[in-house]
């Protein structure tokens, strides 16, 4: 009986480690460690595979109900925007959507309201280029709100089936720049009925517990209905993403798995739980 | 915050005025907390915390403070010893022109967007600087660099006719120093550190241009990877010191603390804003306060 207890000390301080180093956030971690031991108490399960599998489940579970796959309807303008704070793969992850809804047979248009960063209209008009995707444009410079209102009116006019939106780059604490998402996104509403039907927020795998923060006030202001994960081709884990996926209701759609156009997959809870524990 | 804990956890114990195993276990307990919750990495916490255990262990608490202040007094002097100290505050340059300095990291970090912030700094101090994008992989990333640059009026170097990274920085350098820069910035592709191939291409860059310094640009807001990321650049590169980004956001940055704690080299700069004049000297006391939050 010693023995055992022993062995549950270790186990679960390796369990704890595995968890905070993958960036599940020290007060989870330590409530799934908990529950873990409970369970190790109560049924006096002492071989540490049984508690590991039990801790994988629990996890894939919470996981599991936030896989959801962007579902656009073949009729109808749909409208993606997506935001999130500077550098986490926007541009990058709306080319590589892009190329992936056109190869389904969607009609995809993007609008470049990134009016802001250097270059970074040039930057998705070379994704379009790539995907051969049409991108409407304005001047560095211009109000974001107008590129899109030019962008809806020509995806109508050209009877497009999705309309993608990049915007610029910004940190969630900054109150102006959180309000002009949210007049991109009245001027949208007003023009299309529904309009955006998805905002999805990208969130970078190596962020650490500042991601809770953003995605909280990412929602609070505009309302996230999508979040995607990128950089998981690197050695950070992600799994920010389990505490997000308890605190919020919005699915995961896709996890960005590196730089090029292929780079994106479905957000699968098994492979993610497998990747985060061997 | 942080205080207030410690000085609830001790008025539920008997206070001797003097700080000892028994009475800090708790306050330890919810430093660790506070440490991870910022981002410092699970195994720095665990030597740091051991380490402000032995040395408040026997401490006597100041008249003037309560225990609770005490302990987080010694945390916080200790957090500002280890992330400030000895180790140049500033660019390494020296008489040989161009001064290299070469920018690296993760993709996104702000390496671009930093080269431009150290080419106004440069010049404000009155030396002629040129930027260079050896970065010819992510769309658009030369342009954004010459939009940058050429905002600021510092020169912009883009050698013609080749597509080899370490080729571009070779013959940037030498054309740096025949138009008599003094400085010249060195902007590279963002990069995983498991990436042999791009890393040896770092490796290949730095010994075609020998740099004066060498810089990790990395996000505040990383969390327990910073110490993989860390590691695999000071390996492969032994670099100088660290840009730390995005401090303008709420990030707590306890990466400042994990970089630090990993390579041995001083945080030199921060960033605090996208436009060119948003770069600061690192001051420790700010990082430690944040940190603890
Ligand atoms: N390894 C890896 N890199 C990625 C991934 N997604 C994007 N990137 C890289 O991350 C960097 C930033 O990507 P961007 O698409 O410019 O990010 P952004 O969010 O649009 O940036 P801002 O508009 O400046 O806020 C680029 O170097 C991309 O190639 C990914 O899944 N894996
Ligand atoms: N708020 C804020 N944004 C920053 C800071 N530094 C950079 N950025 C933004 O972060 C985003 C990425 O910056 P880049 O300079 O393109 O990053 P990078 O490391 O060169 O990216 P890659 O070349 O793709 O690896 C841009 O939107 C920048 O404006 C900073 O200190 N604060
Ligand atoms: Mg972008
Ligand atoms: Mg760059």
């Amino acid at each position: 009986l010693f023995g055992e207890k022993k062995i549950g000390a270790d186990l679960f301080e390796e369990l704890e480690e595995m968890l905070v180093t993958a960036d599940v956030g020290p007060a989870f971690a330590a409530e799934l460690i908990d529950e873990m031991k409970e369970i190790a108490k109560r049924s006096e399960l002492g071989s540490p595979d049984v508690l590991r599998t039990i801790l994988r489940d629990n996890i894939r579970f919470i996981l599991k109900q936030r896989e959801a796959p962007l579902d656009i309807p073949r009729d109808g303008l749909y409208t993606v925007m997506v935001v999130g704070v500077n550098g986490t793969g926007k541009t990058t992850t709306i080319g590589k959507i892009a190329n992936e809804l056109k190869s389904r047979g969607h009609s995809v248009m993007l609008a470049a309201a990134d009016t802001f960063r250097a270059a970074a209209i040039e930057q998705l008009e070379a994704w379009g280029e790539r995907a051969g995707i049409p991108v409407i444009k304005q001047k560095m410079g211009a109000d974001p709100s107008a590129v899109v209102f030019d962008a809806l009116q020509a995806a109508r006019a050209r009877e497009a089936g999705v309309l993608l939106i990049d915007t610029a780059g910004r940190l969630h604490t900054k109150v102006n720049l959180m309000e002009e998402l949210k007049k991109v996104g009245r001027i949208m509403g007003r023009e299309v009925p529904g309009a955006p039907h998805e905002v999805l927020l990208v969130l970078d795998a190596t962020t650490g517990q500042n991601a809770v923060n953003q995605a909280r006030m990412f929602n609070d202001a505009i309302g996230v209905t999508g979040l995607v994960l990128t950089k998981l081709d690197g050695t950070a884990k992600g799994g920010i993403i389990i505490r997000l996926a308890r605190e919020f209701d919005i699915p995961i759609r896709y996890i960005g798995i590196g730089e090029k156009m292929d780079d994106l997959r479905p957000f699968d809870s098994k492979e993610f739980v497998d990747a985060l524990m061997g | 915050n942080l205080t207030e804990k410690l000085d609830g956890i001790f008025r539920k114990l008997k206070s001797r005025g003097r700080l000892d195993e028994e009475n800090i276990r708790e306050s330890l307990k919810e430093i660790r907390m506070a440490l991870l919750e910022a981002d410092v990495n699970f195994r720095v916490v665990k030597d740091f915390v051991e380490d402000v255990r032995s040395r408040a262990v026997g401490r006597e608490v100041l008249e003037s403070l309560t225990p609770g202040q005490q302990v987080v007094k010694i945390v916080h002097d200790r957090l500002v010893e280890l992330m400030g100290g000895e180790g140049s505050q500033w660019l390494k340059l020296v008489d040989r022109f161009p001064n290299p300095v070469m920018l690296v990291g993760l993709q996104g970090c702000g390496k671009t967007t930093s080269a431009a912030k150290l080419a106004r700094l440069t010049m404000e101090q009155g030396r002629r600087t040129a930027l260079v994008s050896t970065d010819v992989y992510r769309p658009a990333a030369i342009d954004q660099l010459r939009v940058l640059g050429e905002s600021l009026g510092a020169g912009v170097l883009q050698p013609a006719d080749t597509e080899d990274p370490v080729d571009i920085a070779r013959r940037a350098a030498a054309e740096a120093e025949s138009l008599g820069y003094e400085v010249l910035i060195l902007d590279t592709a963002g990069r995983l550190h498991v990436d042999q191939a791009m890393m040896d291409e770092l490796q290949r860059i730095k010994s075609a241009i020998n740099p004066s310094e060498i810089l990790l640009v990395a996000d505040a807001m990383t969390g327990q990877d910073a110490v993989q990321v860390a590691q695999k650049f000071n390996e492969a590169l032994a670099i100088d010191g660290v840009i730390l980004t995005k401090m303008d956001g709420d990030a707590r940055g306890g990466a400042a603390l994990s970089l630090r704690a990993v390579t041995g080299k001083p945080i030199k700069f921060v960033g605090v804003g996208e436009k060119a004049d948003a770069l600061e000297v690192f001051h420790p006391e700010r990082m430690a306060s944040r940190i603890l939050g």
